[in-house]
C-alpha cells in the first residue's frame, strides 16, 4: 500500500507540473509529501510559482491562482486514471479571461486523449463559448427546474435572466 | 463503459421526470442562481451511490426528495436513472453481456423513516454492488472527477493531512 | 454584555430581513441563536426563502443563494454601525447578473445613506460598468504591480487581458 | 473622518510607491489574476493594525516586503500610509486639532529579526494606539466592512458558534 502511493504520488506529481505549465502558459510547479518519513501519514505540500514570479507555498498566490492551481492538482489525480464522465461545478469562477481561455482549450485537449464525456456547469460567458453544446436549466414555474438545450448564441441571455 | 443519460424524477427541484443526456466532448451547464444546475451533479453522484450527508446538501437522505412549492404539493418519492452504453463490453463479468446498463435509486418516504432501493437492469441490488460497479471504472461518487461547487476552495484551504486523501484516490 | 449582544442581535436581524429582501426581490429571511440559551454561548442559525421557494436552512441553498445571503448578512452587521470605508474583494464572483445587479443597486444605495466610500474589487463586467470609477492593476513588468485609471469602457479589455 | 489616499512604498508587490486613491461612491479595482489587487486591501488592513498571521496571507510579518524578481532585487523595508480627512473633527481627542490624520507603518528587516514601527501624524505610537484609533471609528482591520477574498464562502460554511462572533463586532 505504501509503495502504491508513492507511484501514484510519482505519477500524478509529474502530471501535475505538465498540467500547470499548461494552464499558466510557463511556471513551475511541484508537490511534496511533509510532515512525516511515512507517505501514509504525510500531508500533501503544494509549491508552485506562476511565469516570472518566485517559487512558494500555494497559500501565498492570489485567489485566481490558487484556483487554477488546484484545478491543475485535481486534473493531474483524474488523469492517472480516467474516468468516462467528468462533471466540474463554476470551477472557472475566480478566473480571468484569459486563465479561462487556457482552462477550455485543456479541457478539449484532455476530451481528446481520454475520450471522457465532461460536463462544465459556469456563469462565465468565455466558457459557455468554447463548449461543443449547451444545456439550460431554468425555473419558469418557481421552484420546479427544467432542461432545455440552448442556442450557443442565446446562452449569455439565459445566464443573466431570471 | 459511456455514460449516456441521467434520468431525474422528483428528484430535489426536478420533479417533472427529466432527461440529462450526456454528449461527447464538452457539454455547458448554465442557468441563474438555484435554478437546478448542482442538482444535476448531486442527482449522479447520488445514483452511483453517494452517501456522505455533508457532500449532499441536506440533513438527511429526504432531503432529495421534492419539498413542494406554493403551487404544488411536496412527493414522497424520488428517482434517479443512469444509463451506460457497455458496447465496448468492458462493464464488469457479470452485467458485460448487456449493450446498455441501468441503474436506478429510488428513496420512497416510509412512516418507519426513508428507504433506498438500487437496481441495475431492473435486478434489486445492495447500495455497496452500484458502488464497487463505478470503482471498477474508477469513477465512484467521490471520485476526483465529480468537482462539487466550493471543492476547489475547500482543497485550497485543506489541511495538507487532509490533501494527501486526494492522492489515495488515485492509487 | 448579554444584553448588548441582544440588542446587537435586534438591530443586525431587522436590517438582515430588510436587505435579504432587497437582494433577492422578495423572499425572507431571520437569523436565529441556536444550542444555548446564553446568547454569549450561542451559535448563529441562517433560515431564508427565495421568493418562491421554503424557508429552510441556508445550506439547502445554491451556491449564488448562499453568497447573496452572507451577502446581506455581512451589510447588516455593516449598516448597524457603519464605517467611513468599505472594501469588498470578489464577492461578487457566484453571482448571475441578475443578482449581480440587484447587489449594485444595493451598493449605491447604502453609499447615499452612509456617506461611506466603497471599493469593489471584481472580475464582473457588469459591476464594472456600475461603478463610479476604476482602477485598474496591471503587472507590464512581471511581479511589479501598478495602480491605473481605466476609463469605463475600457474595462474588459484590462480584466480579460494578461 | 473620512479615508482618502493609501500610499504603498515596497508593500508585497507594489514595489514603487503607488497612491490608492479612496474618493466618494463606488470605486471599482479590476485587472486580471495575479496582478494585485488583493495586496490593496491586504495593505489597507496592515497599516490599520492587523496582525493575525492568517488573514494576512504569509507565514510571518516579512511576507509583506517585496521578495523581489527576476529583473528586481528584493527589498528590506515595506510602508504603507493611510491619510484620513478630518476637516468633521470626528477623530480621537488627542488628534483631533489637525485637518488631516496620516498614519503609517514601516517594517525593516533587520538581523535580530523584523520590526514594526507605527506612527500618528509622524510621531511614533504603539501598534495598540493604531488598533484603538480604529475601534472608535467602528472600522478596524478586522471590521465587517473589509471582506477579504473567500471570507464570504468561510461564512458560510462556519460553525454557528463562529458566526456568532460576527455579531459580537456589532455589539
Ligand atoms: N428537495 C427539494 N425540493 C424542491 N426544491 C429543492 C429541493 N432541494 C433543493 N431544492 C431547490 O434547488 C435549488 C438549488 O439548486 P442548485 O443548487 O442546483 O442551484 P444552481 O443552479 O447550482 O445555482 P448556483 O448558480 O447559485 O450555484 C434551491 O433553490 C432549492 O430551493
Ligand atoms: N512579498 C511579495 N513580494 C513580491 N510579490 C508578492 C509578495 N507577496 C505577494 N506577491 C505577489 O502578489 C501576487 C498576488 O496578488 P493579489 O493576491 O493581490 O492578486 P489579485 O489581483 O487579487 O488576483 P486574483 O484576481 O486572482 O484574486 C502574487 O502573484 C504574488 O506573486
Ligand atoms: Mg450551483
Ligand atoms: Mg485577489
Amino acid at each position: 500500500a505504501r509503495q502504491r502511493l508513492l507511484d501514484a504520488f510519482e505519477t500524478v506529481n509529474n502530471n501535475f507540473a505538465d498540467l500547470f505549465k499548461r494552464l499558466f502558459n510557463g511556471g513551475q510547479a511541484e508537490l511534496r509529501l511533509i510532515e512525516s518519513d511515512d507517505p501514509l501519514e504525510a500531508g500533501l505540500e503544494i509549491m508552485a510559482s506562476p511565469p516570472g514570479k518566485k517559487l512558494a507555498s500555494m497559500s501565498l498566490m492570489s485567489g485566481g491562482e490558487q484556483a487554477l492551481t488546484a484545478t491543475a492538482l485535481i486534473f493531474a489525480v483524474f488523469m492517472a486514471n480516467p474516468a468516462p464522465v467528468c462533471v466540474l461545478d463554476e470551477v472557472d469562477a475566480p478566473l480571468d479571461d484569459a486563465n479561462v481561455e487556457r482552462f477550455c482549450r485543456l479541457l478539449h485537449e484532455m476530451a481528446q486523449e481520454t475520450e471522457t464525456r465532461f460536463v462544465i456547469i459556469t456563469h462565465h460567458a468565455l466558457t459557455m463559448s468554447r463548449m461543443n453544446r449547451l444545456f439550460g436549466v431554468t425555473m419558469i414555474e418557481r421552484g420546479v427546474s427544467q432542461l432545455v438545450s440552448v442556442d450557443l448564441n442565446k446562452a449569455e441571455q439565459l445566464a443573466a435572466a431570471e | 463503459v459511456k455514460f449516456t443519460n441521467v434520468r431525474l424524477v422528483g428528484f430535489k427541484s426536478f420533479v417533472e421526470p427529466t432527461d440529462f443526456e450526456i454528449r461527447e466532448g464538452l457539454t455547458g451547464i448554465v442557468g441563474p442562481n438555484g435554478c437546478g444546475k448542482s442538482n444535476l451533479l448531486e442527482a449522479l453522484r447520488w445514483v452511483m451511490g453517494a452517501t456522505s450527508a455533508k457532500a449532499l446538501r441536506g440533513d438527511g437522505m429526504e432531503a432529495v426528495i421534492f419539498a413542494g412549492t406554493s403551487m404544488r404539493p411536496s412527493r414522497n418519492w424520488a428517482e434517479v436513472i443512469l444509463s451506460l452504453d457497455n458496447s465496448d463490453r468492458s462493464a464488469p463479468a457479470e452485467y458485460n453481456e448487456h449493450d446498455t446498463l441501468e441503474i436506478s435509486r429510488r428513496i420512497i418516504r416510509k412512516e418507519e423513516g426513508t428507504q433506498s432501493v438500487y437496481r441495475i437492469n431492473q435486478k434489486e441490488v445492495r447500495a455497496k454492488d452500484v458502488q464497487l460497479l463505478f470503482a471498477d471504472a474508477s469513477s465512484g461518487a467521490n471520485s476526483p472527477a465529480l468537482v462539487r461547487q466550493g471543492q476547489i476552495s475547500e482543497l485550497i484551504s485543506a489541511k495538507p493531512q487532509n490533501r494527501r486523501r486526494l492522492l489515495e484516490e488515485a492509487a
